[in-house]
């Protein structure tokens, strides 16, 4: 079958990754974390219709639940996660003067998808 | 109110009780700076990283730690009679190491100040003990154990490293709760004796700009294991 043509202005509701960046001066912590001064807390969110799962970077399974939804609305939509995540480092000192570099893995939401 | 909740949600995510409120900040080694700055080069980048591998240092691990010197000198008075000019016993506070997982590294940094800029400085000789029995403070000496490290460099020229694998090896077997090491310290006079110059007393300069931190490198296996999902 044609794949339907997105109608316009439709996009922003579908799946896709919202831009969010945490700053730690907002949160007071400037005067502890040495380095970053923040970091992307991006997030996913917006809709998966059939349309969406056959060309966007989404799985098989979101796909088949997408179809299955079609046949029997009871059986929710594919839903939107991440789908590339990247870490962060954060540099900082705690109370007994110790300087920390710690990393943290799959903080960051590079990707969306259904 | 609702602020307040975020922050300690977020606070315990990170792996602390509070927020810290550190009076002033520590001197940051360059190898940390070094360190972060590839670390968000890399993400800026969108390159894959591996994050449990610190390449500046060759180990793995995805917690640095700095721990600075809390010890303290047994003599200040001008060089004592064995000529040893500084005799200081470093203290570090293991137990602020509180995560789990097992320590990969732990490399002990002696900065003994700039090189002077008179080319004929002292030589000096130096000695790094592990300390079995500190001892009364200001009244006994400290009963030493096994010798770590003796060399002699041409006079004081910043940084001296010193990777301390034996203390890794007990830490991992007992979780230590905390490192003493002895530090002394000899002058050799005769490269400097007859020079009319007056220059400092080498042993005030070396009393003064002595500054020493030890940067362990811990690897949480719950965080490394590449096939392990973090439980939300």
């Amino acid at each position: 079958a044609a794949i339907p043509v997105v109608p316009k202005g439709f996009c922003k509701n579908l799946c896709h990754r919202h831009q969010l960046f945490i700053n730690f001066q907002d949160l007071g912590w400037h005067k502890w974390v040495i380095a970053p001064k923040g970091f992307m807390a991006n997030y996913c969110h917006g809709d998966c219709p059939f349309s969406m799962t056959t060309y966007l970077n989404s799985s098989n399974y979101a796909f088949m639940q997408a179809l299955m939804h079609m046949t029997d609305p009871r059986v929710p939509k594919a839903v939107c996660v991440p789908t590339k995540l990247s870490p962060i480092s954060v540099l900082y000192q705690d109370n007994d003067k110790n300087v920390i570099l710690r990393h943290y893995e799959d903080m960051v939401v590079d990707e969306c998808g259904c | 109110q609702t602020s307040d909740f975020q922050d300690y949600d977020f606070l315990q995510f990170l792996g602390l009780e509070k927020a810290p409120s550190p009076h002033r900040f520590q001197p940051v080694p360059r190898i940390l700076r070094k360190i972060i700055r590839a670390r968000e080069a890399a993400a800026a980048s969108g390159a894959s990283q591996d994050l449990c591998y610190v390449k500046e240092l060759g180990v793995r691990g995805n917690l640095l730690r700095l721990l600075p010197d809390q010890g303290f000198f047994l003599n200040t008075q001008k060089p004592s009679q064995d000529g040893s000019c500084l005799q200081k016993v470093l203290y570090f506070n293991l137990s602020a190491i509180k995560e789990k997982g097992k320590l990969t590294m732990a490399q002990l940094t002696l900065d003994l100040g700039p090189r002077s800029y008179y080319n004929l400085q002292p030589e000096l000789v130096m000695a790094l003990s592990v300390v079995q029995d500190r001892g009364v403070r200001g009244r006994s000496h400290p009963k030493l154990g096994r010798l770590l490290a003796q060399l002699s460099v041409p006079g004081p020229q910043g940084s001296l490293q010193f990777n301390l694998q034996g203390v890794v090896k007990d830490w991992n077997r007992n979780r230590l709760k905390s490192l003493d090491l002895y530090l002394q310290i000899l002058v050799q006079e005769d490269r400097y004796s007859g020079v009319n110059v007056q220059l400092e007393n080498p042993c005030d300069r070396l009393i003064r700009s002595l500054h020493a931190s030890l940067l362990v490198v811990t690897l949480n296996p719950k965080h490394c294991h590449p096939s392990s999902r973090k439980r939300r």
